[in-house]
């Protein structure tokens, strides 16, 4: 039981640690209360974005507190990797900057799994290899309307609605 | 294992039949406010998500079906998925007809029993609880949390 | 008692509709479960996009929730007049249409009042009159970087760090 | 009555001495996440929102203060406002000596007590409590809140 929640605990740090640093070439650590009693501790996550101090994520700005929990949520999917993933509009807090770190990392792992992402920032789908447009029809009906298909030599197909 | 096609009937926003093609790689759905992005991601759920229906943003079943004017009993999703040489197409309907609604799910165009559905998708390992589906709102519940209940998700994916 | 909390329902209720209707051509309301006894009833949100269905706002997406909220506190803003504002990524969830309209909203009301506003987005920031831009210097200080000011004459300056 | 410029020293991520002019119409900040763009309104709220610490995203007071080693003893923060032909300068200063923290006001250079310093303030009319300074999250826990905690915000406004 315990033996079991230290080593996914200490799995999961090791993972968060190594794509925080990935993203935003800070340093970020899991802490917990007492290893000595780890199914009745907390869990705390401190980050030191490049050039500032180690704080609990708390006391960061609304943009930082949202790389360091998506990192460790990339770290959690680590833990138990999966062949598709979802990811609905997880760089709505970043700025440019760290919106293209994420667009860069989802690319690199979109060769060893499937990612689907919802985004509504040009930061993160210029690194996509397929894009999905989506409207409504003014009576509250989805439509498809758009999508390049990167083809296997790397050039974009732009067709409408269904691809042949 | 990936998912080649969405097939939505009547499914939320989805009215009619639409047909999403899925590519391997990094795929990004872009859209105005409103226009049905987040309901793909509730399609895939409905389908692969058996176990929980929280995660769909939705109050009653009925919801799933396509709101129009008169109201519609029926509606589907059919995932296409192939893993290796093997092709399936998972789906699973809502069939609301009054007084009674029912949930049922097809492998292969066949009608499958639930225990049946739950174990092939288990062989997909796709570990909704270590978020490999991450939901509009995730990451701002879990700044949110406290220390206890960061641990307790930990404890629930050991 | 009742009649205090009724009128200033109503009030807000009629900003909250206009506000809505200016910002995406669709229709809104608040909802309280009983007009008799309104200090222990509930208050609902109730909005209808363009094309769509009256429905509480939680079967919304997440950006036409967050148009309908703010549409709410601009409607509390309006019942007690402030010379003021300062509102601090409020357009975070919305696409580029939407948070054009929110741009050109807090453009018109900056003639009645200072609005300060912290934006990530182009779509808003174009309707500023004048914009300050902030950056840290490495150390987790922050420097005032940039600012455009608009002079009289509706020319921008461009100056670095003070205005003389 | 407009806000013309903040000066800030050693306020938060503002060390040594900071002052940024502010003019009449629409101003918009910009920048990185975590520049302190946040930063700027919480020094407006440090002076302006005398009655609520919880405004500004600290635990304890000692954290307005800029960190650096050696920890500082001392952050103000200077609002400078005019009000048709009049000008003041509203200051606070957090003063951590070690034992204990002292939180003072200034007006116009001179010590102020509380009091005066609440009825000024009252005067200006910025109604904290209506929304005229909307926080990041605020959107956030409004759509999260209950129909009961709805009414009770109206409530604490009429
Ligand atoms: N059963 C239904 N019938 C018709 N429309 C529905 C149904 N259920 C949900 N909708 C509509 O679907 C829309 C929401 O779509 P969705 O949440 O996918 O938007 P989105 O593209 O993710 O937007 P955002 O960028 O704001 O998150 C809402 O307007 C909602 O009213
Ligand atoms: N007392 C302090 N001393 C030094 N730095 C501090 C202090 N208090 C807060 N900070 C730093 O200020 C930064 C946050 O600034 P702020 O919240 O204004 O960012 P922001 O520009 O609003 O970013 P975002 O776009 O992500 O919301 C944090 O990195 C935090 O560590
Ligand atoms: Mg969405
Ligand atoms: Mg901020």
């Amino acid at each position: 039981e315990k033996k079991t929640f230290l080593d996914l605990f200490d799995g999961i740090n090791k993972n968060f640690k190594e794509i925080y640093y990935r993203l935003t070439g800070g340093e970020a650590t899991l802490e917990i209360t007492s290893r000595d009693d780890p199914l009745n501790s907390e869990i705390y996550i401190k980050a030191m974005p490049k050039g500032k101090y180690m704080i609990k994520i708390d006391a960061l700005s609304g943009g930082e507190k949202s790389v360091a929990v998506l990192a460790l949520i990339l770290a959690f999917q680590n833990e138990k990797p999966s062949p598709v993933y979802y990811l609905d509009e997880v760089d709505m807090f970043l700025d440019g900057y760290n919106a293209e770190q994420v667009g860069k990392l989802f690319r690199e792992n979109s060769k060893k799994a499937q990612v689907i992402m919802v985004s509504l920032k040009k930061a993160v789908s210029k690194f996509a290899t397929n894009i999905i447009g989506v409207t409504t029809d003014g009576h509250g009906n989805t439509k498809i309307v758009e999508k390049y298909m990167e083809e296997d030599d790397g050039e974009k197909r732009d067709s409408q609605g269904d691809n042949k | 294992m990936i998912i080649e096609s969405i097939e939505m009937e009547n499914f939320k926003s989805y009215g009619k039949k639409v047909t999403v093609r899925l590519k391997d790689g990094f795929t990004v759905i872009i859209g105005p406010n409103g226009s049905g992005k987040s309901n793909l991601g509730d399609a895939m759920l409905f389908v692969l998500g058996a176990k929980s229906n929280k995660a769909i943003r939705v109050d009653r079943a009925a919801d799933f079906i396509h709101k129009s004017d008169p109201p519609l009993k029926r509606c589907s999703v059919t995932l296409t998925i192939s893993e290796g040489d093997k092709k399936y197409t998972l789906s699973r309907e809502i069939v609301n007809n009054g007084n009674e609604i029912k949930s049922n799910y097809y492998l292969n165009g066949k009608r499958a029993r639930y225990l049946d559905v739950l174990k092939l998708i288990d062989s997909f390992h796709i570990y909704l609880d270590s978020y490999s589906f991450v939901l509009q709102g995730d990451i701002n519940n879990i700044i949110k949390m406290s220390g206890a209940e960061r641990r307790k998700l930990i404890e629930s994916m050991a």
